[in-house]
């Protein structure tokens, strides 16, 4: 597949706001961004799933530094897009492990998960791309998690000398 | 900000299959995914949200093609994460904005809901990345979608000749 993990990050100082229960109707994402972005609000990550055909979940990273604002934010606005709850974490990371054709994220996200299972890190929420695949973690175990997917990727090794992926 | 948006993709022959509520405790990610890579399911992207700090919802893409297969695999993991239901879509399409230096996505991810909700597109699910940001929405409304979001970030004109972003 020539999948090649390149490398592995860790990103702190790092918050999460998750709204549970948006009426999943349209305008709503659109509604509650632009008032982020009204608020000066720098969003890192969106990530929204559906939990059925009538509610969605949002949820956003903010760097540390922007929570307060992002907050007010979301207080303001949470009535118009009938959210039932708003979960917010500032004790959190982001460890990412970074490579090029992650598409088929099988054999990737596999190896990263279970990584992670062993080190008995629990995962929070997770994002994909074609170049990355990103786990929020507690800020506790940010090291633990890093060490494990570096291990698990082998990334102490020279590129050429490492099991594929 | 130089947010350059280069482009706007739409893809279609695309599943989505949605596990509501698994145990949010280690393990149960990588048992999920080792199990679609044991059934050779190539997944595209993953998503994950929080829902409380006992459950998660975790979704993923696959090709029309592995839908079968996928939804097979799951259905024969789902008790061992303790998942309460399964949300099954085929009837879906991404479309995708992609460019450069997205990180400060309130400008872009505000200006691509915006068109989808005056183009009264709802939104499924979302994920973001450095280079992209991506929107299920139904397959019925693919073209309409593609369109309003061309339109939105004026990509039918040369790029030195856009509002920014
Ligand atoms: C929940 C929210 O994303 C909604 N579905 C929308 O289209 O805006
Ligand atoms: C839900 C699932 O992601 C779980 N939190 C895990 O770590 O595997």
């Amino acid at each position: 597949e020539g999948i090649l993990v390149s490398g592995a990050t860790i990103q702190k100082n790092l918050a999460k706001i998750g709204l549970i229960a948006v009426d999943n109707k349209p305008g709503n994402a659109a509604k509650i961004f632009a008032h982020l972005a009204g608020a000066q609000v720098i969003v890192n990550d969106i990530i929204q799933t559906e939990i059925s055909s009538e509610k969605a979940n949002i949820s956003f990273t903010v760097g540390s530094a922007d929570l307060a604002d992002a907050k007010k934010a979301i207080e303001e606005i949470v009535r118009q897009v009938q959210c039932q709850d708003v979960f917010v974490r500032d004790d959190i990371a982001e460890v990412s492990v970074v490579g090029v054709g992650m598409r088929s994220h099988c054999g990737v996200a596999d190896r990263m998960f279970k990584a992670l299972a062993v080190a008995e890190v629990n995962i929070d929420s997770i994002t994909t791309s074609e170049i990355r695949i990103s786990c929020i973690v507690d800020l506790d175990d940010a090291e633990k998690a890093l060490v494990a997917v570096c291990e698990a990727f082998e990334l102490d090794k020279p590129a050429d000398e490492r099991t594929s992926p």
